[in-house]
């Protein structure tokens, strides 16, 4: 099946997200 | 209930906990007190979850004495004697005093993002924090699966981009349960 794949860029953008507390 | 994404976050391929144990001084290292030791401190379904968790927890460089992070699959118990496990094995990494937080941060974004590229082979990641040197871990389902296991270990090479002569050693479960060493 798909897998979710994010790079460490993408996830540390996350990071920054406002829905990251 | 397995935890969910909340609206509007990024999911997770799989769903990880995080745990925490520190040996107290004196007491035998014993598998029973391993699982006692055990502390669980969250599980997260999304990207999000993840930082909202690990933005307030301590770095593996700020703990003190003999500690562990520990992150696994949700279901998977950080033990050898998990199902998930006892067929298994890990690579280790001896790392200077100084890198565990970075190291630890790169090889657990690797596994969150599903960088692998190993199906259902990664079963978690462990960081410990000794008095001359931590030690980095991560365990795989079948160590008697060799491309799996060389797959596993160029991917770490890129993702912690330690020195080239950076030593990386296998060991199975069974082996360290015989040893006693781990």
């Amino acid at each position: 099946g798909t897998r979710i794949i994010y790079d460490r860029a993408f996830l540390m953008q996350c990071r920054n997200s406002p829905l990251t507390k | 209930p397995p935890k969910q994404p909340g609206v509007g976050e990024h999911p997770l391929q799989f769903n990880y906990t995080l745990w925490y144990s520190r040996r107290s001084p004196g007491k035998q290292n014993m598998s029973q007190s391993y699982d006692q030791n055990l502390k669980k401190v969250g599980t997260f379904a999304s990207v999000e979850q993840f930082w909202n968790h690990y933005c307030h927890i301590a770095r593996p460089c700020e703990l003190s004495g003999h500690s562990d992070f520990h992150m696994f699959k949700d279901g998977i118990r950080p033990m050898w004697e998990d199902d998930a496990n006892k067929l298994g094995g890990k690579w280790i990494i001896r790392l200077k005093k100084g890198l565990a937080s970075r190291c630890w941060e790169n090889i657990i974004l690797a596994m969150l993002g599903e960088q692998f590229m190993v199906g259902e082979e990664i079963c978690g990641a462990v960081i410990s924090i000794r008095y001359q040197e931590d030690i980095l871990s991560l365990w795989n389902r079948t160590s008697n699966d060799q491309q799996t296991t060389s797959r596993i270990r160029d991917t770490l090479r890129r993702v912690l981009n330690l020195p080239p002569n950076t030593i990386m050693e296998y060991k199975t479960h069974n082996d360290s349960l015989k040893d006693n060493s781990s």
